[in-house]
């Protein structure tokens, strides 16, 4: 989960 | 980026236009429920406070700080403006939103990915934002006439929702690794809510007369 948890988005 | 999500951010920020000229240019929040802003404004605070810790990009940057700014000023205007405030139908507008805010911190403390203070937050911030127009769904029932400008807003909410799922599918198809369930489960709810709205405000727009939620 990665990727998700960057939270790249708004 | 895709032209999904740049399309659902712009809808997003184009429904607060709509929503604080309806205010500032008719100075009135008839039929707009603030327990739906204030939840929106929490929801906002709470995602966005990676603002001080973590940089994706100068548009996301932007946009938070935006999102929040306008949040912000929408509660202010319906909670302290010497004349909107007086337009708010504080009787129409009676959900009971501190159990949305109970409920989806409950949900936040067991369901979330990483048990941290800000990555709980934000699962909260999630959660809360699938619920947070229940309010003003609610209120739209109890309102009757729904003025053009409050219609719109709530159709370009829930635009910028369905959007955002198409976003999802296209970097889901594009991306490598790319996967977020809790993200996917509550934007899906979250747009299901939409769909009654979407029926009648269609239709009414359809027969060419004013919107009316039965």
């Amino acid at each position: 989960d990665e990727q998700g948890r960057k939270h790249d988005e708004l | 980026m895709n032209v999904f999500r740049l399309a659902g951010d712009l809808t997003h920020l184009l429904s607060l236009v709509v929503l604080l000229l309806k205010i500032v240019a008719t100075k009135s929040c008839r039929g707009v429920s603030a327990k739906t802003q204030e939840l929106y404004a929490i929801v906002f605070v709470t995602r966005y406070l990676d603002l001080l810790f973590s940089f994706v990009s100068l548009y996301n940057s932007v946009m938070k700080v935006v999102f929040l700014g306008s949040a912000f000023s929408i509660v202010y205007f319906m909670r302290y403006h010497k004349v909107v405030r007086h337009t708010y139908d504080r009787e129409l507008d009676t959900f009971r939103s501190s159990f949305l805010v109970a409920g989806s911190m409950v949900l936040a403390l067991l369901i979330n990915s990483k048990y941290t203070f800000f990555e709980v937050l934000w699962t909260f911030s999630i959660y809360l934002e699938a619920v947070a127009i229940l309010p003003q769904l609610v209120m739209l029932q109890r309102t009757g006439n729904i003025d053009n400008l409050t219609g719109n807003y709530v159709f370009l909410l829930g635009m910028y929702r369905g959007l955002y799922i198409l976003n999802w599918i296209y970097r889901y198809s594009t991306e490598r690794r790319y996967w977020q369930m809790i993200v996917w489960v509550s934007g899906i709810i979250q747009t299901a809510l939409y769909a009654d709205f979407f029926y009648y405000y269609l239709k009414c727009w359809n027969e060419n007369r004013t919107l009316v939620i039965p």
